[in-house]
């Protein structure tokens, strides 16, 4: 089964 | 100081109509260099990032970086009271409170302003690292569009496959399946570049909810890469875009 990762797994704050 | 002008409200609509389903308030940064605008949509999906230099207007006035709160659904109010081919003229003084927008009828005949409160948001920016993404993909905006819309109809979920045969779009589910596969056009509506082929599974109301940027650009740009969201970028003349960045699904 495939759960919705999410944008701040990928991109860090600044 | 800041004031920018455009010789149609229209394309200030349509950029409005391309963020309003994702975002519900939004900041704009604006600089010497044009305006700046990034956000996450509630849920943390997805990010959107907007970018006008400023080129792209007809006047353009940032003696100071200057960031400007809006509600977008007041935003879309106010344009709403303007034809598509009025001239538009945004302004804020430093440190203010509001934003006024000034629209001129293309007779110069009629001219009406509103002022729009600012809001003081808390916005966390993203750093959007460099990617080499392994396909990209160019195609007409309707296209991309419709097909998003056609998946919609059998599953809540898409995966987009590309190799050098072609990039594909499927959803199944418990009506049953759909794949569309697109291959490069002679013509070139469609270009596919693979320097690796890439398959991975999306959210499909998220493809659908960027799609509201179609009416801004001919072609959308798709770029996918091994575990990394997926940017869907559609040009705003040469002077701009707007990318939608979208978390893949992943296994549990």
């Amino acid at each position: 089964k495939k759960i919705q990762g999410s944008i701040r797994n990928y991109f860090s704050a600044k | 100081m800041f004031e920018a002008r455009l010789a149609s409200t229209l394309t200030l609509k349509r950029i409005v109509d391309a963020l309003r389903e994702i975002l519900n308030q939004s900041t704009l940064d604006c600089s010497d260099t044009g305006i700046q605008m990034q956000a996450m949509d509630n849920s943390h999906v997805s990010l959107v990032s907007l970018c006008l230099r400023k080129e792209y207007f007809e006047k353009y006035k940032c003696n100071r970086n200057i960031s400007l709160g809006l509600d977008l659904k007041s935003l879309t109010k106010v344009l709403k009271c303007a034809n598509g081919d009025d001239a538009v003229t945004i302004k804020a003084a430093d440190k203010a409170d509001k934003v006024e927008l000034s629209f001129e009828s293309a007779g110069k005949e009629r001219t009406a302003d509103y002022e729009l409160r600012l809001l003081n948001l808390d916005q966390e920016h993203l750093a959007i690292p460099e990617t080499e993404y392994n396909c990209v993909v160019h195609m007409p905006a309707t296209e991309f569009a419709r097909i998003c819309r056609d998946m919609a109809t059998f599953s809540e979920s898409v995966v987009i496959a590309c190799s050098k045969e072609g990039i594909k779009f499927s959803a199944s589910g418990e009506m049953g399946a759909a794949n569309i596969k697109l291959s490069e056009t002679t013509k070139g509506e469609v270009s596919i570049q693979v320097d690796e082929p890439v398959a991975l599974s999306f959210a499909g109301r998220y493809l659908s909810t960027f799609t509201r940027a179609t009416p801004l650009a001919e072609k959308v740009k798709i770029g996918l890469a091994p575990d990394v969201p997926l940017l869907v970028e559609y040009p705003i003349e040469d002077y701009g875009y707007i990318r939608y960045y979208l978390a893949p699904k992943v296994d549990d």
